[in-house]
């Protein structure tokens, strides 16, 4: 059994090792996607309408966010009726835009 | 009094963060609706 | 038995480190197609329209969306730099991010549910270097719970 074992062990450590390098390829070619792909970066941008065509969005409020990147978003606990959302920003202004009505 | 504080503007970050304030969210929500319907609950009468 | 002991509860170690990788692989695959699909719709609805839509009609990646319902009142408080807002609000909110809502907008092609057309898994499958593409295939049924060893 002890021998059966080890052998499954070195399958096991085979596959985590294939696993971490597909998942370190992976999140480089994702960060390439939207720093250095030709116009991707360009191209990536969701319209007011396809986020008003979300069904679980129909009858919302929407506020879109776009925050420099390492600004902090806090949200502390309420037990009273209000909810807050803090947002704090060190690196440049916070855009906020109200998703427009269909 | 617990809070969650992320850090948003990166590209392709995990989610889960969100799932963890939406349930916090929630849960402060349903608790706050509880209280209020158990304040409102009408007194059982006392019996003459 | 105290070795067989030893190795079963590595064994045991491995196989949950083995099942958190193939959930954050299976994450990352769904990013790369969701965001790939984005670029190629956007790309076409250009070329059709021949010219890129109004800049206040959209938002670049990445961003966050709060949602909340309609009768809920928001008061935000701004710094004069816009470096800080406050919102409170008067019941509950939802926060998501640009992925979520890609998600949401089909651009994942379903894989995130496990439930991927025929077309829509060929669509997925071109858009993923070859290495992943049998995660893509097993993802249009399921969570992942393989690993293909490719090579050696």
């Amino acid at each position: 059994k002890s021998r059966a074992l080890r052998k499954e062990l070195g399958e096991l450590e085979r596959a985590e090792k294939a696993l971490e390098d597909l998942i370190t390829s992976s999140s480089t070619q994702l960060k390439e996607l939207t720093e250095h792909g030709d116009n991707q970066g360009q191209l990536g941008y969701v319209t007011y309408q396809d986020i008003r065509s979300i069904a679980s969005l129909q009858d919302q409020t929407v506020i879109a966010v776009k925050a420099p990147s390492e600004t902090k978003l806090e949200v502390p606990e309420s037990s009273e009726g209000s909810q807050q959302i803090y947002l704090k920003s060190k690196n440049g202004p916070i855009e906020v835009y109200l998703c427009p009505e269909e | 009094r617990t809070r969650i504080l992320v850090s948003i503007g990166e590209s392709f970050g995990t989610s889960d963060k969100f799932q963890k304030i939406n349930a916090m969210v929630n849960s402060s929500d349903r608790s706050l609706k509880r209280s209020l319907d158990m304040s409102s609950a009408p007194k059982p009468l006392k019996r003459l | 038995a105290q070795e067989c002991q030893n190795l079963e509860v590595e064994r045991q170690r491995r196989l949950e480190r083995i099942k958190q990788k193939q959930s954050q692989l299976q994450e990352l695959i769904l990013q790369q197609i969701a965001f790939k699909n984005l670029v190629q719709r956007n790309r076409q609805t250009e070329q059709q329209a021949n010219r890129p839509p109004p800049p206040n009609s959209l938002i670049h990646l990445p961003f966050i969306i709060i949602n909340t319902s309609k009768k809920t009142v928001i008061d935000c408080s701004i710094s004069n730099d816009k470096f800080e807002y406050l919102f409170n609000f008067d019941n509950m909110f939802e926060i998501h991010d640009d992925i979520e809502v890609l998600k949401r907008m089909g651009m994942a092609c379903g894989l995130e549910v496990g439930k991927c057309s025929p077309e829509d898994l060929k669509v997925a499958r071109s858009l993923v270097p070859k290495a992943l593409e049998p995660y893509v295939t097993e993802m249009a049924q399921g969570p992942i719970s393989n690993v293909y060893i490719t090579g050696g």
